[in-house]
């Protein structure tokens, strides 16, 4: 089973 | 004011049809330097950036900076009453409400206006500059878009692993495997036929397909695609324009 990770994860918001 | 005028209506068409299916209301950022987008899909693990410079244009000027908040497949629709080798001019005022788009057939005398509304996008922007990988891959859009579209039959992931001397995709699903490796090579004749690894770190990633299909529609705008790679961040996957470029952001899945 695979998960799908979020950009959010990896990302700031400008 | 922003007027930005495309020699042939079909370059603006193939940006937009590169990515109206994973995203649908985007801002366009206008300035001196040309066009620019970004926005992220539904699921919020794709994000596309888009940067149209200013030499990607016959002719461009816009000296304060717009914003076109644009619903694609409206878009979409207004480009289609274009022919692809009419002129395509771009025109909207420093504070739009719609943005005017001109077609005008170079050979005849025909000239096709419409009116696009503009609308008021909230959307977050994300800071995806300086980002470090452990890879680089350079290849032929067309092999990898049938990498893609070949391993997505077997699975609804594809894992990407790569190596000093080999890039491997593999995909494993419940009717059976399938595996592609590509080796590095120069071809003199066609440059536009090579493959280049750049290895910082050996990588091995899963990426979902149907994210991988979205970004394989953007092989008809550049000969070669530059796939970035790190463990750390979402891959980069890079269609280089004449001036400028159409980058899509992918966050990978991980085994549970």
């Amino acid at each position: 089973q695979t998960l799908q990770i979020e950009l959010q994860n990896y990302y700031v918001q400008d | 004011m922003l007027e930005g005028k495309f020699e042939e209506a079909s370059l603006f068409k193939r940006i937009i049809d590169s990515f109206k299916d994973c995203v649908q209301l985007v801002n366009f950022n206008c300035n001196e330097h040309g066009i620019a987008a970004q926005a992220v899909d539904d699921s919020r693990v794709l994000l596309v950036s888009l940067s149209i410079g200013t030499e990607s244009f016959q002719e461009f000027r816009c000296d304060r900076g717009v914003t076109l908040g644009v619903d694609l497949s409206s878009l979409s629709k207004i480009l289609r009453c274009g022919n692809n080798n009419d002129n395509l001019t771009l025109i909207a005022d420093d504070t739009p409400d719609s943005v005017l788009l001109l077609f005008e057939d170079t050979k005849k005398d025909r000239i096709s206006e419409y009116s696009l509304k503009l609308m008021d996008i909230d959307a977050d922007f994300l800071d995806i500059e300086g980002m470090e990988y452990d890879t680089v891959i350079t290849m032929p859009s067309a092999e990898f878009a049938k990498v893609v579209r070949d391993l997505n039959q077997l699975s609804d992931s594809l894992n990407i692993l790569v190596t000093k001397d080999t890039v491997k995709f593999v995909a494993e699903g419940d009717i059976g495997s399938g595996s592609v490796i590509v080796k590095p090579h120069t071809d003199m004749d066609k440059p536009q036929e090579s493959v280049k690894v750049e290895l910082d770190k050996p990588v091995d990633l899963t990426f979902g397909s149907k994210y991988l299909l979205d970004i394989i529609k953007g092989a008809g705008l550049s000969d070669q695609i530059t796939i970035k790679l790190s463990a750390e961040t979402p891959a980069l996957f890079e269609f280089s324009l004449q001036s400028g470029y159409l980058q899509f952001f992918l966050a990978p899945k991980f085994n549970e």
